[in-house]
């Protein structure tokens, strides 16, 4: 695209495809090209190249603002992990536990998904392959109480870190976001709002339809971070920057992979240089 | 929604007296950006418009009364015309044991659909059997097992210490001797751009010769869904296509990227996480969704 000399319709229609393809959608792609056309009509930009850089330029701006890393700053800090079906919590889970690990704290791994088939053992194995603690209940029972159980635990044994796996859940299903608004409400009632960060888990290889989850999830218990997965497939992820836009919640870390190891602080410039 | 706007495009041109081209092209444009943010992918949009800017721009719409209804009708036939498929059942005409493949990314909602897929096809007098051959994610095996538990169906016996490939010929080899009638087998979600993985899915295939190699893909997958699913495509050959989490607030553009680029019929459709929330696909219903 950016070989080209000269800015023309055409040029921009490559622009436009380059970021709708990479899941910017419509709407951010429509305000970031009409910045552009502005800057180009009052002969700001002369060519090709330019333009790419101006653009990578607005949207990392975009993006900085949400590059806030995680900071653990209470204790026990619990972070509670949340999002829709399949996008990988549990694995994030295991993949951040090991991270706090290696930071020196001490961690406790809560298995809040007490409903879908083999979600509890499927977190036991990543407590062991991450050496945490694990704290766990029956299948099918209620996922406050273990919740509730992992924070007493967590006070009696000086645990720095609580990090809570939830059962995946449709933003649009009133009766799982009412389960969830429920171990909010515990969770806040026994450590306080300050001690909990709110991590919705996104899909990279999601569309627009992540606008959604984000304004949902946000609307009902209030997100205080994002995580995007699956980076590291052909999927760009571009729609955390209408995201970024749009509810200005920070971008804590993206997954690249299914290893432990596969968790990467989120870092603007990185993301937008893969953007292009 | 799309009607709405084209109602308000074609209430601005009244005014100018009679249809032009060019201001049909305006209400093209808007069919564009619908589908964009229904996540179609962008080529097939370009391609879908240019399908349908022929009848678009015909006397139908120009002398219609009504012309923004006369293209959304032309623009939903077109949609149900792409996304409908006369062969869209289970091929389950083979000698006994029919094998079903389900393959697709991580997290798609394979092991679940294989679940229901045994429940669906024991209500159609089938004795299914579950193979589990997803080695590497933790607890995919008790996944499975669990699940058919739940369905009191029987899963073939499989454990993380075996070769993928192997799994899947010994529980054919086992429906054979056992008489059952079907092998659904859960395989690993992976990247399409995983060579060594693909390979092995490419290898159980040879092995296995499932009649069917269902493509198991996120309703709400953004761009990519055409890139993915070729991929699959060209590698496997797929017999079809499910897409599951249908039950969420997704527009479901991936449908027709999809099945625009594969030409493969989407067989099922999955609408919640419980054993019986499978359904078949319905594409009048699916372009309704799709314009929003
Ligand atoms: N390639 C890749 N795969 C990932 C990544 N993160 C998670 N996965 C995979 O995605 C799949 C789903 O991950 P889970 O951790 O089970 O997802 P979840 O959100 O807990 O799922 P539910 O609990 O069922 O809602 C697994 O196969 C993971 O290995 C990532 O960053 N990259
Ligand atoms: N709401 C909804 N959830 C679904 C549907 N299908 C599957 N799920 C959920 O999606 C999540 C992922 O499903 P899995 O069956 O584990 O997905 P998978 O493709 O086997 O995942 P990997 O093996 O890690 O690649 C689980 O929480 C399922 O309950 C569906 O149609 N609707
Ligand atoms: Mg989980
Ligand atoms: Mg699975």
């Amino acid at each position: 695209v950016f070989g080209k000399k000269k800015i023309d319709a055409e040029l921009l229609e490559e622009l436009e495809e380059l970021l709708i393809t990479s899941d910017l959608g419509v709407k951010t792609v429509q305000k970031l090209i009409a910045s552009v056309e502005d800057k180009v009509s009052r002969k700001l930009l002369n060519d090709a190249s330019e333009l790419k850089n101006t653009l990578k330029e607005d949207i990392y701006q975009i993006l900085a603002g949400d590059e806030k890393p995680l900071e653990i700053t209470k204790k026990p800090y619990l972070v509670m992990v949340i999002g829709i079906n399949g996008v990988g919590k549990t694995t994030t889970i295991g993949k951040l536990a090991s991270q706090l690990k290696a930071e020196g704290k001490s961690v406790l791994l809560a298995a809040g998904d007490t409903f879908r088939a083999a979600a509890i053992e499927q977190l036991e194995i990543w407590s062991k392959r991450a050496d945490v603690g694990f704290i766990r209940q029956a299948q099918n029972s209620d996922p406050a109480a273990v919740i509730f159980d992992a924070i007493a635990s967590a006070k009696s044994r000086g645990i720095d870190v609580i990090i809570a796996d939830t059962a995946g859940r449709l933003h649009t299903k009133v009766n799982l976001m009412e389960e969830l608004k429920k171990l909010f409400k515990i969770a806040r009632r026994e450590l306080g709002e300050d001690h909990i960060e709110t991590l919705l888990v996104l899909d990279a290889t999601t569309g627009q339809n992540a606008v959604s989850q984000v304004k949902i999830f946000h609307k009902e218990v209030g997100i205080t971070g994002l995580v995007v997965t699956k980076l590291d497939g052909t999927a760009k992820g571009g729609v955390i920057v209408g995201i970024a836009d749009e509810f200005k919640i920070p971008v804590r870390y993206i997954g690249i992979g299914e290893q432990i190891d596969d968790l990467r602080v989120f870092n603007a410039q990185d993301f937008v240089d893969a953007l292009f | 929604n799309l009607s709405d706007k084209l109602h308000g495009v074609f209430k601005k041109l009244k005014g100018h007296g009679k249809l032009t081209e060019s201001n049909i092209k305006a209400t093209l444009r808007e069919v564009k950006l619908a589908l964009l943010e229904a996540d179609v992918n962008f080529k097939v949009v370009k391609s879908f418009i240019d399908e349908i800017s022929q009848k678009a721009l015909g006397e139908e719409v120009i002398l219609s009364l009504t012309p923004a209804q006369q293209i959304i009708k032309i623009i939903n036939e077109e949609l149900i015309h792409i996304m409908g498929d006369e062969d869209s059942d289970l091929n389950l005409k083979a000698v006994p044991p029919v094998g079903i493949m389900l393959v697709g990314l991580q997290g798609s909602g394979k092991t679940t659909t294989c679940g229901k897929l045994a429940n669906y096809l024991r209500k159609h007098g089938k004795s299914p059997l579950l193979v589990p051959a997803d080695v590497y994610r933790p607890a995919a095996i008790e996944q499975l097992k669990t699940l058919g538990k739940q369905l009191d169906i029987p899963v073939f016996d499989s454990n993380i210490k075996q070769n993928p490939v192997k799994i899947c010929k010994a529980a054919k080899d086992f429906a054979l001797k056992n008489a059952y009638d079907v092998c659904i087998i859960d395989t690993a979600g992976r990247l399409h751009i995983d060579e060594k993985l693909m390979a092995e899915l490419k290898s159980i295939k040879k092995k296995v010769g499932p009649t069917e190699v269902l493509f198991v893909a996120d309703a709400m997958t953004g761009q990519e869904a055409v890139n993915i699913a070729k991929t699959f495509d060209d590698i496997l050959d797929i017999t079809g296509v499910i897409l599951t989490k249908m039950d969420g607030d997704a527009r479901g553009g991936a449908a027709l990227s999809i099945k625009h680029i594969t030409g493969k019929p989407i067989k099922f459709i999955g609408v919640g996480e419980k054993l019986n929330q499978l359904e078949k696909f319905h594409p009048d219903r699916m372009a309704s969704q799709i314009l929003g």
